[in-house]
């Protein structure tokens, strides 16, 4: 068990330095494996060097750093075994708008790599206009959800009204 | 295997019959707070095979069915299905000669939830294993929770450890 | 000690309840405090019935419903001692455009209630167009933060570049 | 009590002289992901006394003096001050005589934080009672840290209930 998490960390290492790089445009990033006698105990931590600054631990980073730094780990994950479909809910939330259009890029680049069909929950207007489709829910009817197809030009013009 | 289209009846907030067609590339899902999105996203994991109630941020799998609104009753019973291309054939064998794989969960007030794959009755552990092959499923790391992001940067290490062993 | 835990929670509650309809345009919730032996054990549940819908405990409601009632709580404290200054660290990152403009039309209420200066931290461009005056921080030597004084029309085209 | 100007030097990425000037209403911050904003904030914290590094998200309190860039040095102290108008002479006996107050807190590289009101040496629980007999501190739930709603939200009903405390 424990060469097998040694070799999927090393693996997922890999993606992820790369993934930083895309992610901040430029700047370094490690997954440390903190060795423990139990392999169940033991952690990942990470370090991060924005590029400009200095290497910190992940909990010293600002709240769209770490944010976009957790997006390089998921992704890293997902590059060693893609998945069929990837759901993202709202991990645009923290970001600015250039780290906005970082993630879209790299989200392109992903449908480049692999036959992954995303999902994509948002509320962010550049976001939304990265998509190559978008379906609304709306609620009409209060506490019933429909599923409606939103013209990806009336995007530019959408309101989000409760 | 390729995902296709969802369709909901009665989960959550769909109280009314639901496609979603899954297309190549990105699709994205807008809408007002509470408007459903994240109600979709679980759907999709609950015809998966998801089988603890905490990860629909519910006190009981009862609470995915429609459970009214001051306008209309509740409803006793919901049902999920997953559309699925299967045209490479990597389905495991006995579902393996059709090009279309339907996935569907049901659950009934009180009675649990029964599952179908083309029509057919199987056990939840056989839907886990046919997205697992998949290199799918319900605990998937590419289905991103709301808030998961917080979670994995605020997790303790041996917790985000773990993150890793889905890859291994 | 525990008379005093109750006297409070009967003015938060009715703050609360009054902040909660406010934000939501309409619904009900209520403060639960679940007793216990030792009053330090004591908990403070939420009950909450956005319009339209079943009343449900918190965990069942969306992201942006959780958030917007969080705020209330937050505010039904604050006004019961309204403190002379208030922070709000981007608070409005999971609201959808209309819950943005409800809480900014209760930060106005609460600047025509008290004598609070806000400090409102956001990436939010509905937030920023409310503002009275707009600070931003720059980066332009990387690592070094300088503060710069935006003007309110700029905001309208501010973008975010890291 | 009002508060009406921040000034920071060598605090975490404020290297350079800052001053925020505070005024009524509401007060916007904006800009790029980790350009300084919660630091910004967390200077007011810290100059109103808060004593434990972890509401820094440091590991030593010595984590808030600027730590250096590729292209600057370290430096081995931080100061932050804090001016307040006191015209309603709310401030306690010693210090309420004047019509403007500044809390001044200065920390040196392995040497821990010293204050200064108006000049004169003080100890941190003075300025915590400064703040508190004004209602408000570095411990004030009207200041509502990055996160800190989604805390509130995923809180044990115990850790929720101390929220009330600050109240009473
Ligand atoms: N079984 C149920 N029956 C009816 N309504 C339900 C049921 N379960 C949850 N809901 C409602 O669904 C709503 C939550 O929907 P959801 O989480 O999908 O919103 P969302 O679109 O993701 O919003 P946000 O943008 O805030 O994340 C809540 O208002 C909740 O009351
Ligand atoms: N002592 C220090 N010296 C130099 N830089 C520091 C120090 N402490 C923290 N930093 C840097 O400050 C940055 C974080 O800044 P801050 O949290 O204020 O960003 P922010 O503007 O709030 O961003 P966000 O919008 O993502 O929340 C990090 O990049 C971190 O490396
Ligand atoms: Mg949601
Ligand atoms: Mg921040």
């Amino acid at each position: 068990a424990r060469e097998r998490l040694q070799a999927s960390f090393t693996v997922v290492d890999g993606h992820f330095r790369k993934l930083f790089d895309t992610l901040f445009g430029g700047g370094e990033a490690q997954l440390v494996l903190t060795d423990a006698e139990d392999p169940l105990e033991a952690g990942l931590d990470i370090i991060a060097k924005p590029p400009g600054k200095k290497p910190q631990t992940l909990s010293l980073l600002s709240g769209g750093e770490q944010a976009l730094t957790a997006m390089a780990l998921i992704f890293a994950v997902f590059l060693t075994n893609p998945a069929p479909i990837c759901v993202l809910d709202e991990v645009d939330a923290p970001l600015d708008d250039s780290n906005v259009e970082r993630f879209c890029a790299l989200m392109d680049e992903m449908t480049r790599l692999t036959d992954t069909r995303f999902l994509v929950i948002t509320h962010n207007p550049i976001s939304m206009a990265h998509m190559d489709r978008l379906f609304g829910v709306t609620m009409a009817e209060r506490g019933v959800s429909r599923l409606v197809s939103v013209d990806l030009q009336g995007a530019e013009r959408l309101r989000e009204v409760s | 295997m390729k995902f296709n289209r969802l369709r909901l009846v009665g989960f959550k907030t769909f109280v009314e019959p639901t496609d979603l067609l899954i297309e190549p590339g990105l699709t994205g899902v807008v809408g007002p707070n509470g408007c459903g999105k994240s109600n979709l996203v679980e759907a999709l994991r609950w015809v998966m095979g998801e089988s603890s109630h905490k990860a629909f941020r519910a006190n009981d799998m009862d609470d995915v069915i429609f459970s009214g609104t001051t306008g209309r009753p509740a409803r006793n019973t919901a049902e999920v299905a997953l559309q699925l291309d299967n045209a490479e054939r990597t389905a495991p064998a006995g579902f393996n000669e059709h090009d279309v794989l339907e996935v569907v969960r049901r659950i009934d007030r009180g009675q649990g939830s029964h599952y179908r794959i083309n029509g057919r009755d199987v056990r939840a552990r056989d839907v886990n294993m046919l997205f697992a092959d998949a290199s799918t499923g319900a605990r998937s790391p590419a289905l991103v929770r709301q808030g998961q992001i917080g979670e994995i940067v605020g997790a303790k290490p041996a917790a985000r450890r773990r993150i890793l062993e889905e890859a291994a």
